[in-house]
């Protein structure tokens, strides 16, 4: 690793973040959440806290641009220069600034988050079929309003789940509008449009709209959202591809590298290039905010490049699948602010316990004599559930683990639960992990508690979650997207929003309205292999993703080696 | 099936062709990563060369330090990146 000339770093450890403005090509929410996990790569290792401003000016300023963006360093379109961070200090020193004319993703291809419909706001699934069709971008196929839309899983056909992509006919960002949708067609300065635009503006490179028939005379507006389909660079950035369309006599029904010599794809924005000649580059797989963003807050923090490869901090730019920081960067960060040490802080919170790592607790748990505690002979596990790609059976103070994904030959245990999380009771009644902060939910009669690592919150009261207080436990957890956790309780659900981490209006459900042909309280709920499990007593019932019960099983027999 | 493959190559209108060659793409990327100014800075110009910019980012990335623009640096070059100078002015 390397840092910068005379080792340039903050002066304090609480630093602050500022998001000024958006990409087009990612929900906000998901670009939040992007760079919170950037910082959080940093905090995990290293003594620092991030807090995000809203107003006002922040250690760090986070911006994206295009071209000439304000400072000495321009962009140089897609490709190529992705972003940049100046060292700590004041002014523009520590600020972050993305190039806006990248295809920002996670890293793996077009990521739409969805609104309305009925999958709950899930992410769109690329590719999905729909009447025979595959898909692997948003389409207006099937609807005649000219929404576009897509599947939030492989097949629309089987399963039905879908909901609409960004589209200005629903919404804008940006601008002075609240979000409100285009008005097609509106007038400005005296000539009318029928679709977004660019007139008018000094950038010329993001489009608009006016969200009343009359800009001239309302002065509201919102920035229209780069559909998935549209093109950059070429001669018509910003259109849609126009599927199929004509290129040498030949029909395309999707984007294509014939004609270029150097593999980029691209598309036709009219129904024939070969006539019209307007054409620009389609979407590829993108690059990770993530990555980059935290790449970028290393700088922001005073690492300069390192030459080690596979570190974070190396100049070039690679998508990995699971990202852990390389020890390379650690060793960086460390040499700067120091190791963290003691759990993460936190705001104090009045009915809460923070407890340090005990050091007899950090290694691997040691199996108690199988003799004291024989899974086999236990009827009803007090919770199953799937921790880190692994299963978990409790009971009565012990647990279990095998793979989720290998044959339930690989049993391993029984362990204390004290030894492994010593601030747990006896009886766990519920467990899940979130998936974007990786911390562990305990549940246990009207109390949870959340592990990061060895460090925990709690007791608290579950009714801080928002459940009311007729709930006595929380029986099972179900992830849903990256975001939310469904809680069981008796015949009921509720759905927890695990960013403000309270259970979301028009809740609770009825478990047998959303859940046919399960039990209507059952013990365990838990999601293993793409099925969801309801068990009850000594049994299961496991449910497809379409919400078929497709069998009903013994626990012991089918997901214990008994 | 046995006709023979059409080679097919088209300039598209407002596409940017970037008629660099090899050793000019080269020369730009020392500069603006810092690699030629960080040099000439130094006060021996007259002996500069791209052979020791190249070296310098070769070593700089983890490459093999031939100082000569071989296929892997040349492909480093056209990679994705942080805009961020490697070495400092």
């Amino acid at each position: 690793y390397k840092t910068f000339d005379g080792d340039v770093k903050w002066d304090h450890n609480d630093i602050t973040y500022r998001i000024l403005n958006y990409s087009p090509d990612l929900d906000i929410s998901l670009t939040d959440d992007a760079f919170a996990r950037a910082f959080k790569v940093w905090s995990d290792v290293t003594p620092l806290t991030f807090t995000r401003l809203y107003e006002g000016t922040a250690d760090i300023m986070v911006s994206f641009g295009k071209g000439d963006h304000g400072d000495p360093y321009p962009f140089d379109g897609k490709d190529g220069l992705l972003a940049h961070a100046y060292p700590p200090g004041q002014g523009i020193q520590g600020d972050a600034h993305f190039d806006d004319d990248e295809n920002w993703t996670l890293g793996n291809g077009p990521v739409s988050k969805t609104r309305y419909g009925n999958a709950e706001g899930a992410l769109c699934h690329f590719p999905f079929t729909f009447e025979g069709k595959s898909y692997t971008t948003c389409t207006t196929d099937g609807r005649s309003d000219n929404l576009p839309w897509c599947a939030t899983t492989a097949d629309f056909g089987r399963d039905k789940k879908y909901g609409f992509c960004p589209s200005e006919l629903l919404y804008t960002f940006g601008g002075n509008a609240d979000a409100a949708p285009c008005v097609f067609p509106f007038v400005f300065q005296g000539k009318e449009y029928s679709k977004c635009t660019t007139e008018g503006r000094q950038d010329r490179n993001r489009l608009w709209c006016a969200t009343t028939a009359n800009y001239d005379d309302d002065k509201k507006w919102g920035l229209c959202r780069d559909k998935d389909t549209a093109v950059s660079g070429g001669n018509s950035e910003g259109e849609p591809c126009h599927f199929p369309f004509t290129f040498q006599g030949q029909v395309y029904d999707a984007c294509t590298s014939d004609g270029r010599g150097d593999g980029r794809l691209w598309g036709a924005t009219t129904a024939n290039y070969d006539d019209d000649k307007k054409w620009g580059l389609c979407r590829d797989k993108g690059y990770s905010l993530f990555l980059v963003a935290a790449h970028e807050f290393g700088h922001a923090l005073g690492l300069d490049h390192s030459n080690v490869r596979q570190a974070l901090m190396y100049p070039m730019y690679s998508y990995v699948e699971n990202f852990s920081l390389h020890k390379d960067d650690i060793a960086g960060i460390q040499y700067l602010y120091g190791r963290r040490e003691g759990p993460l802080p936190t705001p104090p919170r009045p009915t809460t316990t923070t407890a340090a790592p005990r050091p007899t607790t950090t290694t691997a748990p040691t199996p108690v004599d199988p003799t004291t505690k024989d899974v086999c002979k236990v009827n009803k596990f007090d919770s199953i559930t799937v921790i880190k790609n692994y299963l978990y059976f409790f009971s009565d103070g012990y647990y279990w683990t095998r793979s989720s994904r290998a044959q339930n030959g690989d049993l391993k245990g029984p362990f204390r639960v004290s030894q492994r999380w010593p601030a747990l009771p006896t009886v766990i009644d519920a467990a899940f992990e979130d998936l974007v902060t990786r911390k562990l939910y305990f549940f246990s009669g009207r109390q949870f508690w959340v592990y990061t690592g060895q460090s925990f919150l709690g007791p608290r009261s579950i009714e801080k979650l928002g459940l009311p207080a007729s709930v006595r436990t929380v029986e099972g957890a179900l992830q849903r997207g990256r975001t939310k956790v469904l809680l069981f309780s008796g015949e009921k659900y509720w759905r927890l929003d695990m960013k403000t981490q309270t259970v979301e209006r028009g809740y609770p459900r009825y478990i047998h309205t959303a859940f046919g042909g399960v039990p209507s309280e059952p013990h365990d709920v838990f999601q293993l292999n793409g099925y969801t499990y309801f068990s009850w007593d000594r049994f299961y019932w496991r449910m497809t993703p379409s919400k078929q019960v497709d069998r009903v099983g013994y626990v012991k027999y089918d997901l214990l080696p008994c | 099936w046995s006709l023979p493959l059409k080679s097919l190559h088209v300039i598209f209108p407002g596409d940017i062709i970037k008629n660099m060659t090899d050793m000019e793409l080269a020369k730009s990327y020392l500069t603006k990563f810092g690699y030629m100014e960080n040099l000439q800075r130094s006060g021996f110009q007259s002996i500069v060369s791209t052979t020791t910019a190249l070296k310098k980012m070769q070593q700089r990335l983890g490459l093999e330090e031939t100082g000569q623009l071989d296929p892997p640096t040349l492909e480093a070059m056209k990679q994705p990146r942080c805009g961020l100078p490697d070495v400092a002015n």
